[in-house]
């Protein structure tokens, strides 16, 4: 664990709880892509499934957890308790044009062709495409919600902070992981002309 | 150096 490890959890669990809290307060789940929150819990439920096959620390097995059960969380409020809110004439990207050529991918590209192994591998390509359908309604729309904005410039921070902690690791511990450096790149990317707005809009003002 | 059982990140 390294502070840019940490940093980046950090801001994916801000991410998650900003956008939990945003639904709960205003009771409503406006402005916010259902498909992408989909994608969410498909990623973290492909993934985390190693629960149940290996530990690794009490942090990394609470983490998932709270990243599993926050999704489902956000799910069950955003398509059940406060479905009158859901905006999904706006939702409309087209989610298996990401979800099939990832399901290809991993199992073309992979570190070993097993059951776990794919779904991680899908996991990491799927995560980092999933935001799609939330810039494309945010674009769709004109103009995100200030507490949507935060929520998007912490998860995409999350990735970012990730990019620097592989850049420590193949220092520092001389490891580094391919695909998950390659997707997490390609997923900051997509951020970037987000990151732009947001910070051109936070200095510049409304 | 790549592991491919061990995914200690998140």
């Amino acid at each position: 664990m390294n502070v840019f490890r940490l940093l980046g959890d950090i801001s994916h669990l801000l991410a998650i709880i900003i956008l939990l809290l945003k639904i709960w307060k205003t009771r409503s789940c406006a402005g916010i892509s259902g498909r992408s929150q989909v994608l969410f819990a498909v990623v973290y439920t492909a993934r985390y499934l190693d629960l149940f096959t290996s530990y690794i620390s009490a942090y990394n097995s609470i983490m998932k957890l709270v990243f599993l059960a926050a999704s489902y969380g956000t799910i069950y409020l955003m398509f059940i308790k406060f479905k009158a809110s859901y905006d999904h004439n706006h939702d409309t990207f087209r989610i298996e044009f990401l979800i099939l050529p990832c399901v290809l991918l991993s199992l073309l590209i992979n570190h070993e062709f097993s059951p776990l192994e794919i779904l991680w591998t899908f996991s990491i390509y799927l995560e980092s495409v999933a935001i799609l359908p939330q810039l494309f309604m945010v674009s769709k729309t004109g103009e995100a919600e200030s507490i949507t904005s935060h929520y998007l410039f912490a998860l995409g921070s999350y990735r970012a902070l990730y990019i620097l902690n592989w850049i420590y690791r193949y220092y520092a511990e001389s490891h580094y992981d391919v695909i998950a450096i390659v997707a997490g790149i390609v997923q900051t990317v997509l951020y970037c002309d987000f990151f732009y707005l947001y910070i051109t809009k936070g200095i510049y003002g409304q | 150096d790549e592991n491919a059982e061990d995914h200690d990140e998140l």
